[in-house]
């Protein structure tokens, strides 16, 4: 997965995402697709959850899907879920769950519950790095106001980083996360980062909007196999549109 | 027909908007109704795909071997139970698509809970 956090030369915030999904489960060796990836693009809808005729939130699903993974509360934040691979992972949380140690939160419903309660961006931080999960993640957070963005890297109990769009002084106007810890590097195999960031530069803040970073999204190996859609977001205006991804041969397998 | 990793970047420009065939559509979700009705007109009309998804994963877990059926029955028929231990209104919500759908309850509670599953 892919997301981005950014602002325009006018401070309006935006936040886009590619949701990769299906690694290693099944290739297809006739058409170069992954098996799951190809049944999953033909379930994806957006959806609107309303009270009383009102909608409170967004979000892109897999229908079946209950959790969230992308979302948007109109006016107030944006929310995207990245997977992070960890040794101390979601299998060792389901087996403390089934124990009978419910103290930790399953990482779609604390995001689904964050779109639904949560007042501010800053409350949604709160809530995101500080509820105890089930697995590790990391959560993309955009906000209304410029410099309103940061990547939160979750352990099990904790944030173990918050990062912010506003302390990196060089590219104060996005903030990007792929799979990897920001401070690290990413595996050479599965480097989407450095072309992502590369073609966020090309882009340039003037060039910030829906347009510019579907572009983006769109760039091979930002853009793969796996993807299977581009979510945009523009929070202000409560703006959220969603496109199915293919990524024509020849493309990267991840 | 591809590179060596680390793959470098082809950055594309005037790619949007995309084809209108691939926009995604909405709907709409009424959180006035019971958890168990909130998915049902969604499920019904999506019943194929979600099922077409499912049965795609459970062969690819039976390429791993006869063994792996033992598994597959034990998500249809005991991982249902699980539904009742997760939070309010989730619990609800998975019981509603599983009637709505026809699908094991075992297998909607699985999809549901596959990123915990598989992080590691």
């Amino acid at each position: 997965c892919t997301s981005i956090v950014g602002q325009d030369l006018n401070g309006r915030m935006y936040h886009a995402r590619n949701l990769d999904f299906g690694l290693f489960l099944g290739w297809d060796i006739k058409n170069n697709t992954w098996e799951i990836t190809e049944k999953l693009r033909p379930t994806i809808r957006i959806l609107e959850f309303q009270r009383s005729g009102k909608t409170l939130y967004k979000t892109v699903n897999y229908l079946g899907y209950i959790g969230v993974l992308t979302g948007i509360r109109p006016g107030v934040f944006t929310l995207t879920m990245n997977e992070r691979f960890n040794i101390d992972g979601g299998f060792v949380g389901i087996f403390e769950w089934l124990l009978g140690n419910h103290t930790g939160q399953w990482m779609s419903f604390l995001t689904r519950d964050t779109l639904e309660q949560a007042a501010s961006y800053d409350d949604a931080k709160d809530r995101l790095a500080n509820t105890p999960m089930l697995a590790p993640a990391y959560y993309i957070l955009g906000g209304t106001k410029p410099g309103q963005g940061c990547v939160i890297t979750r352990s099990r109990q904790k944030a173990i980083d918050v990062w912010e769009m506003s302390s990196q002084p060089a590219n104060s106007w996005y903030i990007l996360e792929t799979n990897y810890d920001h401070w690290k590097k990413p595996m050479f195999l599965d480097d989407r980062r450095t072309p992502a960031n590369k073609c966020m530069q090309k882009l340039t803040q003037k060039g910030m909007g829906i347009a510019g970073i579907y572009d983006v999204l769109s760039s091979k190996p930002v853009l793969n196999k796996l993807t299977t859609y581009t979510a945009l977001m523009q929070v202000d205006s409560g703006h959220l549109e969603c496109w199915l991804q293919y990524c024509p041969d020849p493309c990267y397998p991840f | 027909s591809a590179q060596v990793p680390p793959f470098t970047e082809k950055c594309v420009q005037g790619t949007y908007p995309p084809d209108l065939s691939r926009k995604v559509p909405t709907v709409i979700i009424n959180l006035d109704l019971k958890p168990q009705d909130r998915w049902t007109h969604v499920v019904k009309d999506m019943k194929p795909q979600i099922e077409d998804l499912l049965v795609a994963f459970k062969s690819f877990i039976r390429d791993f071997g006869n063994w792996t059926e033992a598994i597959i029955k034990l998500v249809d028929n005991d991982f249902g139970y699980l539904a009742d231990e997760l939070p309010a209104p989730y619990g609800d919500e998975l019981k509603g698509i599983a009637t709505a759908s026809g699908l094991p309850l075992g297998e909607v509670v699985l999809y549901n809970i596959f990123y915990e599953i598989f992080t590691v």
